[in-house]
């Protein structure tokens, strides 16, 4: 199976 | 003070159906470039990004940046008020407690004033790095949105794999497998109607086809959407709105556990 990733973790807090 | 008047009143109309239920709430932020909004879904998971560029308006007035705190779905109630073919101005003061749509018929025979209550928003603004994507895939906006629901029928995520042969979107659900595949036309110019794949490396992607429903909403806006793809990393759906700007979203893939 296949988990949804966050897309915080892959573009940062400016 | 803040005004922008759009000709083209259906275009922000447009606008507002695309980011409406991805997003509950937002800063535009007004600067003498134009209007721009950055903002996530409330799980994170993905992201709209637009621009609307001041030489888009006639007049476009900023004389301070603002920032204006809006509930989407709000401002989608009063842009339904204004019919197609209305002239929409927004206007604001430099330290706005409210923003003012106004939509004026052609004729001018009517005028409507609708003044809203601004919000304070937290905005968490994200850095999008510059990425080699490894494949660019141009296609029509329609045919796009035609795919994504067709496999929403099938399954919750869609499979993106590109190649040398073209591309392959794929779903697999408890009733089965579907899987379409678009070869890519000779590109002589980017006309619309043709699919062009723009590759660097092979390269095969999981997403979640909800998400990408919500994108589609964009799909009045342009006739053509780019999908920009690059292994583990989010996808890039773009929408160019013709002389005045884009909207973009960015999805984060399913990862294999």
């Amino acid at each position: 199976s296949s988990k949804q990733s966050s897309l915080t973790s892959f573009f940062k807090k400016m | 003070m803040f005004e922008a008047r759009l000709v083209q009143g259906s275009l922000m109309k447009k606008f507002m159906e695309a980011i409406k239920d991805l997003v509950k709430e937002a800063n535009w932020d007004c600067t003498g470039t134009g209007i721009s909004l950055q903002a996530m879904d409330t799980s994170h998971v993905s992201l709209v990004s637009l621009l609307l560029r001041s030489d888009g308006f006639d007049p476009y007035r900023c004389d301070r940046n603002i920032s204006l705190g809006i509930n989407m779905e709000s401002m989608a109630k009063i842009m339904k008020c204004a019919s197609n073919d209305d002239v929409i101005t927004i206007r604001s003061e430099d330290h706005p407690d409210n923003v003012t749509f106004v939509f004026e018929s052609p004729n001018q025979e009517k005028v409507c004033d609708y003044e809203m209550k601004l919000m304070d928003i937290d905005s968490e603004h994200l850095g999008i790095p510059d990425t080699e994507y490894d494949a660019i895939i141009s296609m029509p906006a329609s045919e796009f949105q035609r795919i994504c629901r067709d496999l929403s029928n099938i399954g919750d995520s869609v499979k993106i794999t590109c190649n040398k042969d073209g591309v392959q979107f794929s779903a697999q659900g408890d009733t089965g497998i579907g899987k379409i595949a678009l070869k890519q036309n000779a590109v002589i110019d980017k006309e619309d109607g043709q699919v062009s794949i723009e590759l660097n490396d092979p390269v095969s992607l999981t997403f979640a086809l909800r998400y990408l429903t919500f994108f589609t909403k964009a799909t009045p806006l342009a006739s053509t959407v780019t999908l920009s793809v690059s292994a583990k990393n989010p996808v890039a759906v773009e929408y160019r709105v013709d002389d005045i700007g884009y909207i973009r979203y960015y999805l984060a893939p399913k990862i294999e556990e």
